[in-house]
This record gives C-alpha cells, structure tokens and sequence, in this order.
C-alpha cells in the first residue's frame, strides 16, 4: 500500500525520508542478516560478531538519517530569509552529498535511479556555485576570534603571509644568528674533511 | 585588511551576524560569550609564549598555571552557569585540553549525579574549592571501552566496613585518566565490585590517591604520568596501580546501588546508570565535533580566499584558490557539516539534559534511547569531523603543515574523541544493538517510539522496488 517514491533531489523533505527509508533497509537487512547468521553459527555471540560489518552500516545511516532531519527541521526556526535560503543550500548540499556518497545503498532500496545519480553530481556542482559567494560569512558566523583560533591561515584580516613570516621570526632555532650546533658539530666536521 | 577578504564580505548575501545569533541561541548568548571571551584575551595573566615553541614539560606547567589562574577568576567574576564556565575555561586554554579538564568534566558531574546527599556534603565543597582534585579513572592498560571486562577488584571487607582495591595483573593497571599523573589527589576508580564472595559487576569508588598535605602518593598508589602522546601536550594522562588500597564503605558512589555496612549488595534501578557520566561526555562530544570542524573550515576557507595559484585561463592573473571546483568540492561539504553538526550538538544537548531530568525523577524509560543515541552520534560526528579536519589541512597545501595554521593542533586535540568515552566502532555496535531490538520489537507488533519510530513503519513499507 505504501510503496517507497522515488527520491525528489531537490526537495529537502523527501531527501529526509529517503534517508529514514534507507535506515529502516538496512537495520531491516542487518537484523535479517543476525538471523541468518544465528541459525549457522555456534553462538548468539559468533552470528553478532560475523553481522557487525552490516550492524555498524545499519548505525552509521541511522545517525545519518537523524543529522539529515535535524538539520531540516532547524530551517523551520529561521525567519530571517536570507538566511534561511543560505542554510537551505547548506542543508541540501549536505544532504546530496552523503546521497553521493552512499548512493548504492540508496540505488539498492529503490529510492534513486541510475539517472538521478548523474542529476545528482549536476546539482552537486550548482550548489557548489550558489554557495561560492557566501563562503567567507558562513565561517565568519562561526565567529572565532583570532586569539582562539591561533592561526596564521585563518586570520580574519586574511594577512596571511605577514603574520606566517612573524611567527617563523619567533622560533627557538633563531634566537641566535648562529646555532651553537655548528659551533659543536659543522665546523669540527668541516674542518676534518 | 586583505582586499580579496574584504571583497568576500562585500558578496555575501546574509547577514553574518545574524547568522551568528541563531548559532549562538540568540544575540544575548552571544554578546555574552563575547563578554567572557574579552576578559579573557584582556587579561594579562593569560598572556604567555607561543605553545608550539615550548617542551611538553613547560607547556603542562604553563597550562596549571592557567588553570589555577582560571578558578580564581570564575570566582572573582562569579561564574557559575555551566556553559558560562565551558565559555571561558575554552578561552583560557584556547580550546586546548588542560590538566583540569577531568575535574570539572568528569569528577564534579559524577559526584552531583551518582552521590548520596551525605557524600556530596563529603566531597563536593572541597572539591569545588580544589582541595580535592579529582579524575575519573576508568580505562585499564589491557581494556577500554567494554567496561564488563575490566579487571581492577574492590572487595568489600565487613570486619572493618572498608573496600580493598587492587590492581590483580600488569593490563589492570589504570592508564590514560587525564590528570591522574601529576595533578589530582582523588579518583573515581572504576571497579568489579565483590561482596559476599560475588562480583556485582562494575562500580564506582572514590580514591583517595595523594597526600592532602605533600601531594606524595599514598601507600600502596602507584601512580605518573604516560608519557608524550599525539597531541594533549598540556594533560598529564597517568596511570594508577592499587596494592590492597583500603577505603571506607561510604567512599562507593552509592545514589543507586548500595553495599549495607554487613555486606548485602542492594541492585540499581538500571545497570547503565554505572557510565551516566560517560553518556554525557558522549552527548557534549557531538557540540565539540562541529566546533573543531568549523574551526578547520574557517581557516581553510578564509585562506583559501586569500591564496592565489596557478591559472584558470591562459594569461589571466592567478585566481584565488577558493574559485577551483576541486576546492569547492573539498570544502563546501565540510562546511555544511559543520553546520548540520552544530545544530546536531544543540539538540543532543537538549535532549540529554531532558532525559537526566526524567531520571531524576525516577523515570528511566527513556534512558536505553538515550544510551544508544549519545554512543552513535559521538562515532558518527567525530569520524566525519576527524577525516574533515585532515582534508581541510591538505586544502590549505604545503603551508597546512606548519603548525603557524593551527591545523595539526586543531587534529591532534580532536581525533582522540574517535577513541575516548568508547571507541566509535564499538559504540556503533551497541546502537546497532539498540536498532536490532527495536527493529525486533516493532516485527512483533510493538509501537515504538523517539528516534527510531520509522521502524515501525518500516515493517509495512520498505520492500526493494524495481526501477
């Protein structure tokens, strides 16, 4: 009565249940595969130990499913409209993504077709491009001060190479102009070849 | 001001800012972080030498000193909301582990939640003062994270109402605790309890391991620091062997299971409330995935709006590295995961501290989900953010390497949560477990609830569909 639709990749509610879906197949697979197991192996303990490839795959899209719900359903308490359309495209980004990565096992439970998945890596690149402008606002969000992120890269004046050259002046090895392991090591050596 | 970075924020589409409020839970929390953060980068007292130019020994000195530094200001300011403390303690030690880390984290929550009334009038004022400082000693050289394994006994000797510890062989000896080394004089030792010539299973004991007065260790405690680690140069990780260690009856954390002075062994509302501390490190562990993770990404990002490389089109000036759709590809993704992450860590939060509530007020129904959500979403975040960082160093090229970029030492502090409070492969094993039994229950007829409610959808719904 309730057959599985074939996942709308631009639509975040229906990635969100295509996720669920692919959770319930493989918690479904990974306890049908304890099963078999059990009616073959000496112990409960042995059939748990040859599943636990298929029980930490049926774990890992279970967190996935429940990061790809939360992540949607925050988007409901932004109000703020430009923003909600920057996180939107986070959120479906993240989402494809892991779609991307993961698509046999969504290939395998009848929620993407082969077609989609080329669709798929399409919408990858566009949102790649949507997101391009707003990069450095979404990590200044985060809003780290330069004290607490210690480094010379990330620095939010971007005075990158100023400050790398600073820093390298700063190092134990330069406090003198000459190390005193020439004075110890080179030179004795240099001087008996 | 670099004008390629001025030009990014001249483009963006949003407000940062505001973006910054939701992320924070609203622009009061974030004015005061920011508060706390200013007195801390103000304050000459937490000035001091680049740590990457410092020994391990001089960087742990410089982090007690910091330390110490720390718990008289929180008093002085009157700081004492837990996430005002977080705030400012991640300030002080610039995200960094410190030697105190255990105490406040671990010790401190362990006694509010797993002591009697009587014990928390015993230890937790001298402990909130650092007479007592504290760890939490669970992890053994030979076990981790299957705690029913360890092998440190606690035997319960009527004739004087005292525990005796000991450390039975070489893979019992207690190892990685942070802090145990050389800062704390107490511990709360995880045990195989035995009473009455049978073993309860794991139970927790406070140990003292120090002189109050000297800081000498106590006879029959053996106990120093493990030596130089990947990362964590600041944290004294110690071990700790027990020789016929003799501690009063009261000394076991006893809010729920109880051992009476003649020796009968009274059982737990739940066997899990054994590693309640455990579950919310766990918990918190899922908030500071996203924070390394957004760390890595703010440094990658904004360098990679900085650096310029190599050529798009012939002839045209060098582009900056964040035009490439290679470094988009690398970046973005992780980018939105730090963000998915971060919202993950604000409801893991929540939900812990709800459930807690519940258990405190007898109600341990919800405390299985809990269990299993904590464990699965601290392997799944940390993994993801672990790999992320790393990809993030190799984005910012050769200069991800210096540690000038911070990269290394955003790592190295954060990958160990893939082992600590439980390795992840294991941890997803025991959500599996938790999946397997819902998955079985709602086979049966039975109506789940929480998270895992698609299961019971599942049983009428997922059938492999041809395309």
């Amino acid at each position: 009565s309730a057959r599985p639709t074939v996942t709308n990749i631009n639509d975040l509610a229906s990635l969100v249940e295509a996720y669920k879906l692919r959770a319930a197949k493989l918690v479904e697979l990974a306890a049908k595969s304890l099963q078999g197991e059990m009616q073959r192996s000496k112990s409960p303990e042995d059939a748990w130990n040859n599943t636990s490839i298929d029980l930490v795959r049926a774990s890992d899209a279970h967190c996935h499913y429940v990061v790809v719900k939360l992540f949607t359903a925050k988007l409901s308490e932004v109000k703020d409209t430009a923003i909600h359309s920057v996180l939107s495209t986070l959120a479906l980004l993240y989402a494809l993504h892991g779609v991307s990565i993961h698509s046999g096992d969504f290939l395998q439970a009848g929620l993407l077709t082969v077609p989609q998945l080329s669709q798929i890596s399409q919408r990858l690149k566009g949102l790649l491009s949507e997101l391009r402008p707003n990069a450095v606002a979404l990590v200044d969000a985060f809003d780290y001060r330069d004290e607490m992120l210690n480094s010379s890269l990330g620095r939010y004046d971007g005075n990158v190479y100023e400050h790398m050259f600073e820093w390298a002046r700063k190092s134990p090895l330069n406090r003198t102009e000459v190390h005193e392991s020439y004075h110890k090591y080179l030179k004795p050596l240099q001087s008996k070849l | 001001m670099n004008p390629d970075i001025c030009r990014e924020r001249e483009n963006a589409t949003f407000n940062a800012e505001s973006l910054t409020y939701i992320l924070d839970g609203g622009p009061e929390k974030t004015r005061r972080r920011r508060e706390i953060e200013s007195l801390v980068v103000n304050d000459p007292d937490f000035q001091h030498e680049d740590l990457n130019f410092l020994s391990r020994s001089e960087r742990y000195e410089a982090a007690v000193k910091k330390s110490a530094q720390m718990i008289l200001k929180l008093r002085e300011y009157g700081i004492s909301d837990p996430e005002e403390i977080y705030f400012y303690k991640s300030v002080v030690h610039r995200g960094r582990s410190e030697p105190l880390d255990l105490h406040l984290g671990m010790f401190l929550p362990t006694l509010l939640n797993q002591a009697t009334s009587e014990q928390q009038d015993r230890f937790f004022m001298p402990a909130w003062n650092l007479e007592i400082i504290g760890t939490y000693a669970q992890t053994e050289m030979g076990h981790g994270t299957h705690i029913r394994a360890l092998e440190t006994t606690s035997t319960y000797d009527p004739s004087t109402q005292e525990f005796v510890l000991n450390s039975p062989t070489v893979t019992s000896i207690k190892w990685w605790p942070g802090g145990l080394g050389k800062t704390a004089n107490h511990a709360i030792v995880l045990a195989q309890l035995y009473t009455q010539g049978k073993c309860h299973g794991l139970h927790a004991f406070i140990v003292q391991t120090r002189c109050m007065k000297t800081h000498m260790p106590l006879p029959g405690v053996v106990v120093g620091d493990i030596g130089p680690k990947f990362g964590f140069d600041e944290v004294d990780n110690g071990f700790l062997k027990l020789e016929n260690v003799r501690i009063p009856r009261t000394n076991m954390l006893m809010k729920y299971a109880q051992v009476q002075p003649d020796g009968t062994y009274v059982k737990p509302p739940s066997d899990k409330l054994t590693y309640g501390t455990m579950v919310f490190i766990r918990s918190m562990i899922v908030g500071e995935s996203s924070r390394a993770l957004s760390k890595a990404c703010t440094i990658a990002i904004r360098y990679s709006a900085v650096r310029h490389q190599s050529e798009i089109r012939p002839g045209e000036p060098e582009p900056q590295i964040l035009d490439y759709q290679t470094q988009q590809y690398k970046l973005f993704p992780l980018l939105a995961t730090a963000y998915a992450f971060r919202f993950v860590g604000q409801y893991m939060s929540q939900t812990y501290h709800r459930i807690t509530g519940d258990i405190n007020q007898g109600d341990f129904s919800e405390l299985p989900e809990l269990h299993a959500l904590s464990a699965g979403l601290k392997a799944f975040t940390t993994w993801v953010a672990s790999a992320g960082i790393e990809v993030c160093r190799m984005a910012c090229g050769g200069h991800g390497y210096s540690r000038c970029s911070s990269l290394p030492d955003i790592y190295v502090t954060f990958t160990p949560t893939c082992t600590y409070e439980g390795e992840n492969t294991v941890m997803m094993l025991q959500t599996a477990r938790y999946l397997v039994k819902s998955y079985r229950q709602a086979s049966e007829g039975q109506r789940l609830s929480g998270i895992v409610s698609y299961l019971n959808e599942s049983q009428s719904r997922v059938q492999p569909q041809p395309v």
